[in-house]
């Protein structure tokens, strides 16, 4: 049964689509079967995988406004056991699209629905809005992990995703959970971060992973290679903390 | 005569709020009156001079989905010669309620007439997407700043957002220039960044500010303080930076 997982935050920067592309290689290097969904209009999380999707007829784009199958826009990663759904520059008019058709906030799920037993994992990487891309995205998951920066903004924005994630739970999505708050980019010799980090373990609690993504040169030069940093990296501190990280959500899953 | 700029790029976290408080600080501070416009739901640039929008009766929101005039959401910054038009929580909305209304890319533009000759610069913070809140933004400004990290996502994106540029000029504002593109958190240890840095300088030629912003901890710690960074530190590589941008951005306007 795939337990679908949002990687959202309207907060831009914050490792969203690095954690998507990281944490879906980790849990595929580890056997499990992981879909990895791109709804940016950005593409970053598809070319991060080497994938190009404005070239593809069918993409997410399709799949929403044109309402094709999912499984027209399935395309193989270049990890073993992970598919991608690219993201095309055309999405971007998505949002306005979507405004008026009738039951706009649920098309992800139902396109979804299909297909979303044969993966182990699905990740949603949502762009940096609380428009109806990533409404979608949390009407359609399971949970969300929230990637927040250690920097000062991260902490302002976090009432506001907060109240987005209450708002689907009470209308679109009952069962909505958050998967836990993910601390990226952190550098322990930066007091601000070790303030930030702190003020958000005051008001999430045992909602922080445990695993914490440091500040990484290799995270951010493994795009350029349309690779993960997994397999550009392997032995890195971003590799190392991205494959804990995933450890952390397999057992999560498993304690239910 | 006031001049419009524009700060934008649909990538998160490259720098754009950053660069509009300072920008716009250091301005002020070489004695232009400035007014600062956040248009972005997250509320950065307002909450970066200790202003906060949400409990105010008149922002950004009333003026563009409300109608209220623009002055009528003026607040005194904490630099002198220095005003901010605050954003509030409810902006996240106005994307999806200006949809269907009429001449919806032009509300800013008319909202702003009346004022804006009582300021030398007017500085429009955007959000990190190319919806209705940007297009205004562009629909309304003479120029655009275009902040890019020197990290490969940050020249993805820029083949998108050069399109909605032009697809402004075509339709909405013939007049709209790119004032420069801005090179921020620029780290010269790393490679990556000094090949970023490169592919932008052939891409966009002289259109590239002389002034590099350096990655500098104090320019993320002034944002906690409710100050620009030339107030919380003015000494430090990112006052220095800024003022430097400001001196570049005044000799452009005096050159015409
Ligand atoms: N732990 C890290 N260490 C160093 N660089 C990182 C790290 N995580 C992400 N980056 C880099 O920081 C930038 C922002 O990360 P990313 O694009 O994943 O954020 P995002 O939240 O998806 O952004 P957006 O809001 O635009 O979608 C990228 O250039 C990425 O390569
Ligand atoms: N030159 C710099 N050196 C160090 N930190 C910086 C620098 N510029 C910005 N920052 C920090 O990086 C983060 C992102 O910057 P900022 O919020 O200005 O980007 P943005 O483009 O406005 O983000 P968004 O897309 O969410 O609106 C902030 O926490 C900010 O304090
Ligand atoms: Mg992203
Ligand atoms: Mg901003």
């Amino acid at each position: 049964m795939g337990r679908v997982i949002a990687i959202a935050n309207q907060k831009g920067g914050v490792g969203k689509t690095t954690t998507a592309i990281n944490l879906g290689a980790a849990l595929a290097m580890e056997g499990r079967t992981v879909l990895l969904l791109d709804s940016d209009p950005q593409g970053n999380a598809s070319s991060g995988f080497g994938v190009q999707g404005d070239g593809q007829a069918t993409t997410i784009y399709e799949v929403l406004v044109g309402e094709q199958p999912m499984e027209a826009a399935i395309v193989r990663g270049t990890v073993e056991h992970l598919d991608v759904v690219p993201s095309a520059q055309r999405l971007v008019g998505a949002e306005i699209e979507l405004t008026s058709v009738i039951a706009r906030e649920t098309r992800l799920l139902k396109s979804l629905a299909p297909i979303r037993d044969r993966y182990d994992y699905v990740l949603i990487d949502c762009p940096p809005s609380l428009g109806l891309l990533t409404i979608n995205a949390l009407t359609a998951a399971d949970s969300v992990i929230i990637p927040i920066q250690c920097e000062y903004y991260a902490l302002e924005g976090l009432t506001q995703l907060l109240n987005a994630v209450r708002l689907v739970q009470q209308n679109l999505n009952r069962d909505l959970r958050i998967e836990g708050v993910l601390l990226t980019m952190y550098d322990s010799r930066l007091n601000l971060c070790q303030q930030v980090a702190g003020e958000a373990r005051n008001f999430f609690s045992h909602r922080v992973f445990q695993t914490v993504i440091p500040r990484n040169v290799r995270l951010s030069e493994a795009p350029s290679f349309g690779k993960p940093v997994l397999v550009y990296d392997p032995h890195c501190a971003g590799s190392e903390s991205y494959r804990a990280l995933a450890r952390e959500v397999v057992q999560n899953a498993e304690e239910g």
